[in-house]
């Protein structure tokens, strides 16, 4: 029974795409089947995984058209690297922007995403989806489709500020969309020695307590050059700080299984 | 003859709402009147200029509901520094979330920030209009109101990979809806002596050849600190290169004049 997982903060460049590349592709390296579900139309998620540009059908086709999920799960298998034998991908492009105004007057319009990945649960150990910078429907339709969030947290003012209404909105789904949501945990990103970054750690450990995960992934260039070369961090410099990162994230997640 | 300008790029957290408080600091710092308008509900520029929260009546009253623009106008004065005499702002508070789907069966809906606008342009020589990290009502809004469109660009490669998407966007406004909208320019933010930073910024050179502006911002930490004291770089840290870099912008933006 796969374990859904949003990666959500409605604060822009946190670590969202960043997270759910490297922590699913580290969860995959450990032997597990991976589903990423790329939830935003700026479709980050896949071109950080995939070369080929506008892949349809997509999750768009799924979520308005009613194509089937099967149409859009798309494997990233390529006889080279054993971790993509067991990650798929459900990609997004441009289209998905228009998704966000069709659904307005969707029937069930924020349980669509659910009943999309409903039919492949099982065929996954991990499913992480992808959100988009806002609290618009595509992330509550991440979030009701999920039985965890995964806040990545930038270690910077702006980031901690929006963290209360990124809570109010998980409080609003558990009441009445989803009430099997839980906090996953809370994954500072981005971290350097600054004072303001351990101020950031420091405030979001009194705010959230044990919900912070003990891994920090820390500032490291890499990162940001993998998905030019459509490379998870494993692929493109496995032994630099941020693969061990999320390396490490991976197996805390997995022991608290 | 306020001269309107949209700071926008749908990839979230390249530093929008860092450049419009700053410059417009800046410029407001070399004599000019400058109005702020925060356009995105996560209202960063507002937390980022004033301690107090969830200031109302706010944006989404005069776009919604429509409130007189002079309601909504708030003074950032306060009888201690000289630049803020000259500073106004348009706040926004999560109420604005709402909007982008409440703007879209709304009579002339990307046309509504214009027509707040208009009573008030000649009051002010520039107006910054902070965008959210998306190409949705709010985003669109801000072009089809402003005469230029300023694009903050992240030095790293998902950020120059959304741009092609913005500038499809400019053009469409500009054929339909502004014909007017120009591109004042591409500002490389978050520079630092990295081989993906020095790439971007020439490929960003290739691509945009001269709108890209000669000043570039280099990623300094102050930057990140001033605004959870509700400062301008040029008040929290005025001789760090932060400050330095943004009046450096404004007089590059007055020299172009
Ligand atoms: N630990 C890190 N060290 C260095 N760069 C990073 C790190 N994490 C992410 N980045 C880079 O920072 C930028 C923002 O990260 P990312 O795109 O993952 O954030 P996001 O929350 O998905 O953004 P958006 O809100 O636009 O979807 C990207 O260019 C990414 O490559
Ligand atoms: N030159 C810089 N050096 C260091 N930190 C910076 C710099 N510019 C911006 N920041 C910080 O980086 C983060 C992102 O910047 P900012 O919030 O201005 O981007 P944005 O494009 O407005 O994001 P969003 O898309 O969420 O609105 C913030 O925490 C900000 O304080
Ligand atoms: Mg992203
Ligand atoms: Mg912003």
């Amino acid at each position: 029974m796969g374990k859904i997982i949003a990666v959500a903060n409605q604060k822009g460049g946190v670590g969202k795409t960043t997270t759910v590349i490297n922590l699913g592709f580290a969860i995959a390296e450990l032997g597990k089947r991976v589903l990423l579900v790329d939830a935003d139309p700026q479709g980050n998620t896949t071109s950080g995984v995939k070369k080929e540009r506008n892949i349809r059908p997509s999750l768009y086709e799924a979520l308005i058209h009613d194509v089937s999920v099967k149409d859009v799960i798309y494997q990233l298998k390529d006889g080279n690297s054993s971790i993509r034998e067991r990650i798929d991908l459900i990609p997004s492009n441009l289209d998905l922007a228009g998704a966000e105004v069709e659904l307005v007057s969707a029937f069930l319009r924020e349980l669509r995403l659910k009943n999309i990945l409903e039919p492949v649960v099982d065929d996954y150990d991990y499913i992480f989806i992808d959100c988009p910078p806002s609290l618009g429907l595509l992330t509550i339709n991440a979030l009701s489709a999920s039985r965890y969030v995964l806040i990545p947290l930038q270690c910077e003012y702006y980031a901690l500020e929006g963290i209360s209404q990124l809570l109010k909105t998980v409080e609003l789904i558990k009441k009445g969309l989803n009430p099997s949501l839980e906090i996953l945990g809370v994954l500072l990103t981005m971290f350097n020695r600054t004072v303001l970054a351990q101020q950031v750690l420091e405030e979001a450990k009194r705010f959230f307590k044990d919900k912070v995960f003990n891994t920090i992934i820390p500032r490291n260039v890499r990162l940001s050059e993998a998905p030019s070369f459509s490379q998870s961090i494993l692929e493109y410099a496995e032994s630099s700080s941020g693969a061990i990162a999320y390396r490490e994230l991976a197996r805390e997640l997995m022991e608290n299984e």
